[in-house]
């Protein structure tokens, strides 16, 4: 079973 | 001072609802190069990029940036008292409590105006600046939408393996599975037709079905869209305006 990723595990914040 | 005016009202509303039913609220960055937005939907998996260049314009001026923070479903609203073919002016001051959205129909000489409440909206702004992908994919946006909507219909996942010369999706769940495989071609007498994959590496990916229904809703703004991807790393889906384009960043599934 996959399990969805967030954004935040590869863009970090500006 | 920002003044924007569309040619037709019909861009700006096909470029918001493109997006207006995965995020909400929206911080419009104006400035001399034209209009820039970057949202990312509440479970933080797809991030929305917006820019619109100002040779999407027909008239364009911004002397200082200005921030409009916008709640898109009233936006929307607002929007869908315009007819398509009218012109469209954005009106903001420098520091605006309310962006002015201006219609006029010149045929008729008719003239609606609508004002917009601004919202102060607190985001955070993530550098999706330099990434680098494996492989490149161009290919008809009505060609992809179809894809995503009939494999949607067997999984909650869909499977995108990109190989020297296919690109096969594929959906496996409970009633059965499917996959469609799509190869490079040049179509001369449409363009828009064609396929074209550039491949530094083969990939492997699995996205949510619920999200790339969301990102072909961009499928409107461009004939063609392109897909990047590299393993285990967030897709980008973009849509070409004539100066501008619609970016959407989606975070892959992974194997526990």
């Amino acid at each position: 079973i996959k399990k969805q990723a967030t954004l935040a595990k590869f863009f970090s914040s500006k | 001072m920002l003044e924007g005016k569309f040619e037709e009202a019909s861009l700006f509303k096909r470029i918001i609802d493109s997006f207006k039913d995965c995020v909400q609220l929206v911080n419009f960055n104006c400035n001399e190069h034209g209009i820039a937005a970057q949202a990312v939907d509440d479970s933080r998996v797809l991030l929305v990029s917006l820019s619109i260049g100002t040779e999407s314009f027909q008239e364009f001026r911004c002397d200082r940036g200005v921030t409009l923070g916008v709640d898109l479903s009233s936006l929307s609203k607002i929007l869908r008292c315009g007819n398509n073919n009218d012109n469209l002016t954005l009106i903001a001051d420098d520091t605006p409590d309310s962006v002015l959205l201006l219609f006029e129909d010149t045929k008729k000489d008719r003239i609606s105006e609508y004002s917009l409440k601004l919202m102060d909206i607190d985001a955070d702004f993530l550098d999706i600046e330099g990434m680098e992908y494996d492989t490149v994919i161009t290919m008809p946006s009505a060609e992809f939408a179809k894809v995503v909507r009939d494999l949607n219909q067997l999984s909650d996942s869909l499977n995108i393996l990109v190989t020297k010369d296919t690109v096969k999706f594929v959906a496996e769940g409970d009633i059965g599975s499917g996959s469609v495989i799509v190869k490079p071609h040049t179509d001369m007498d449409k363009p828009q037709e064609s396929v074209k994959v550039e491949l530094d590496k083969p990939v492997d990916l699995t996205f949510g079905s619920k999200y790339l229904l969301d990102i072909i809703k961009g499928a409107g703004l461009s004939d063609q869209i392109t897909i990047k991807l590299s393993a285990e790393t967030p897709a980008l889906f973009e849509f070409s305006l004539q100066s501008g384009y619609l970016q959407f960043f989606l975070a892959p599934k992974f194997n526990e």
